[in-house]
């Protein structure tokens, strides 16, 4: 099964 | 004192309606060499980058940095109130409460004049790295808005995969499946229509049909799409201005 993943995992706050 | 001047209401309609539908609140920062805005949707999966270069409007000036908070919704309403055709000019002191946006038709000499209240919107800027890509390819914007349009009716992921000569996607859903192939050419007589391919690594990625869908809405912006795709970074999807980009940042979905 697929799972969406997040930005968040790979962009940081600027 | 921001004044910018669109020649074509047109354009800055068409930019709003390309992402207006997956994020709301959206903070254009205004500065000297034009307006950039950043926004994450709810689900923090796309991200969306615009950047409007000075040479995109007729006339431009921003004497100060300033930032305008906007609700898309609400400035989709008053967009739809100019002509296509009208010359837009987006007005807003150095500490605005509203933005000023004047259509003017210059053939009737009809000028409607609008304002739009601000907000405060707090919303974190992401820093986008260099990012490095193992896939490059351009093609015809239609094209990539049909086949996401199709196969998104058979599932709610869609995998894109792409080897040295084909770029294939696919749908498999529970009433079906489908495909698409495509192989890169070159239009000489009508470059636009042609399939570009700067592959490094083949991938092999999986995205959510909706935001797919959701980024197929720039494609009035630009006869073209270029697709960035990483097994290690979101893919890139971008329409390009005559000065300046509008950029969707997708998270791929991954083998659980």
């Amino acid at each position: 099964k697929f799972k969406q993943t997040s930005l968040n995992r790979f962009f940081s706050k600027a | 004192m921001l004044e910018a001047k669109f020649q074509e209401a047109s354009l800055f309609k068409r930019i709003i309606d390309g992402f207006k539908d997956c994020v709301q609140l959206v903070n254009f920062q205004c500065k000297e060499d034009g307006i950039i805005a950043q926004a994450v949707d709810d689900s923090r999966v796309l991200l969306v980058s615009l950047e409007i270069g000075v040479e995109a409007f007729q006339d431009y000036r921003c004497d100060h940095p300033v930032t305008l908070g906007m609700d898309l919704s609400s400035l989709s309403k008053i967009l739809r109130c100019g002509n296509n055709t009208d010359t837009l000019t987006l007005i807003a002191d150095d500490t605005p409460d509203a933005i000023i946006l004047l259509f003017e038709d210059t053939k009737k000499d009809r000028i409607s004049e609008y304002s739009l209240k601000l907000m405060d919107i707090d919303a974190d800027f992401l820093k986008i790295e260099d990012l490095q890509y193992d896939t490059t390819l351009m093609m015809p914007s239609a094209e990539f808005s049909k086949t996401v349009r199709d196969l998104s009716q058979l599932s709610d992921s869609l995998n894109i995969l792409v080897t040295k000569e084909t770029i294939k996607f696919v749908a498999t859903g529970d009433v079906g499946s489908g495909s698409v192939i495509l192989k890169p050419f070159i239009n000489m007589e009508n470059p636009d229509e042609s399939i570009k391919l700067d592959m490094d690594q083949p991938v092999d990625l999986t995205f959510g049909s909706k935001y797919l869908q959701d980024i197929v809405k720039g494609s009035a912006l630009s006869n073209k799409i270029g697709i960035r795709l990483s097994s290690e970074a979101p893919a890139l999807f971008q329409f390009d201005l005559s000065s300046g980009f509008l950029q969707f940042f997708l998270a791929p979905k991954f083998d659980d």
